[in-house]
């Protein structure tokens, strides 16, 4: 007992408690009956005992995502503190998911968990890694589509930590143009 | 004060015993 209390006095706390969920397509059930709460963490070495422990992103089936949120926030468009707000998206190619995807991913959760973005730390609500037949999916979410500061600090930032090209383009959308078009057709309202 | 970390500060914890 002694020593547990001795382990939480050394852990290095986060800023914020983050909660991993794991989503699986099950077509016979509702949308929400497929999305589970896996569990929260406040540190850095509790982060790290929860990453060793999950399946890598490139492991799971297609259909299936994690995201990571502010304790509080549930990953999806109708959260209060998402529905004004957007995501940077990462589409990667089919072939990405065996060269890429699992190292972009982790570079997304050390940003988050590591509160990356400066000044805009608080603008971020989560990110969601969507794994998909036609090309698997990465995304940051923050909570004002209109924070054009903020959201273009952000995209920045995220961008050269994931170490993309400055040839390559990537784009914010708003969660209330994505909710009302099918993806390929949502405009980009920031790009870096 | 806010906590932020460097992505070596947090990588130079991932293989560590306690954390596996």
């Amino acid at each position: 007992k002694e020593m547990t209390a001795m382990e939480k006095v050394m852990k290095n706390p986060l800023q914020s408690r983050w909660a991993l969920w794991f989503f699986k397509n099950v077509k016979s059930q509702p949308w929400q009956c497929n999305l589970r709460l896996v569990t929260a963490f406040t540190t850095v070495e509790d982060f790290w005992a929860l990453h060793t422990h999950i399946q890598l992103a490139s492991k799971l089936s297609s259909g299936c995502d994690y995201s990571i949120f502010k304790d509080g926030i549930e990953p999806m468009w109708e959260d209060s503190r998402n529905k004004r707000g957007g995501r940077w998206l990462i589409t990667l190619s089919k072939q990405q998911r065996h060269s890429d995807l699992d190292a972009l991913w982790l570079e997304t959760l050390l940003c988050l968990i590591g509160e990356a973005f400066d000044e805009y730390n608080e603008d971020i609500c989560g990110a969601v890694v969507n794994i998909r037949a036609k090309g698997d999916k990465i995304a940051v979410w923050t909570r004002d589509a209109e924070n054009r500061d903020a959201v273009t600090h952000i995209g920045k930032v995220y961008k050269e930590r994931l170490g993309l090209s400055s040839k390559i383009v990537i784009g914010y959308q708003a969660h209330a143009d994505t909710a009302t078009k099918s993806n390929s057709l949502t405009k980009n309202k920031f790009v870096v | 004060g806010k906590k932020q970390y460097d992505r070596d500060f947090l990588l130079s914890f991932q293989y560590m015993p306690a954390c596996v």
